[in-house]
């Protein structure tokens, strides 16, 4: 079994770019790029929890980034405290110890291993959501190389949760 | 064959992790 210092940051990268596609979001999922101004991981998060990522919240999301990184960056921010507030309030529980994505190199310089890092805490919300069943059967019919590196990321964000 | 031994391994791992997870109680208290 792969320790989990082992999670190769990049592949666990792709990994999780391959699960986001099954959400079949609006926006286009296919390269890194397509994912660093936050537009993909904000609706993948309102598909998680319509409730609690509703329009109000996703409206705070700028579409119209482009390359411009500043507004990426900002979108990324408000992405993240989302996630780790929906932890903290729906899930009930807190994430010690995982180093928390680097959302500055992801929205300035497009970096796949800190990008894999945000697409980890997002997987951590689909699999202890209340639809959970639903994303833990797609994950289950995806490629077995694909579950391999995404059941190592459920294990790694488990060792860092506490009620 | 040992290769097939070890893919039927891995895919009985992979189902028993998904599978606990699936079962497993989650969510806010409140």
């Amino acid at each position: 079994m792969n320790t989990l210092d082992s999670v190769d940051r990049v592949e666990l990268c792709e990994s999780l770019m391959t699960w986001i596609q099954t959400f079949g979001v609006e926006a286009s999922c296919k390269k890194i790029d397509d994912l660093t101004n936050g537009v993909v991981m904000a609706q993948v998060l309102q598909k998680i929890d319509p409730a609690y990522f509703d329009d109000n919240w996703i409206n705070r999301i700028k579409t119209e980034a482009g390359d411009n990184w500043r507004l990426k960056i900002s979108n990324l921010k408000k992405i993240l405290k989302g996630i780790l507030d929906y932890n903290h309030e729906i899930l009930g529980q807190q994430i010690n110890d995982f180093t928390l994505p680097d959302v500055n190199l992801v929205g300035e310089h497009s970096d796949a291993a800190e990008l894999g890092r945000m697409l980890q805490l997002i997987l951590g919300c689909a699999v202890n959501c209340d639809q959970k069943q639903e994303y833990i059967q797609t994950i289950m019919m995806m490629e077995e190389s694909v579950q391999h590196v995404v059941m190592t990321a459920i294990q790694e964000l488990m060792s860092k949760e506490t009620p | 064959d040992p290769n097939m031994k070890g893919a039927a391994a891995n895919e009985g791992v992979l189902a028993n992790f998904f599978n606990s997870l699936l079962s497993k109680k989650t969510g806010s208290p409140g």
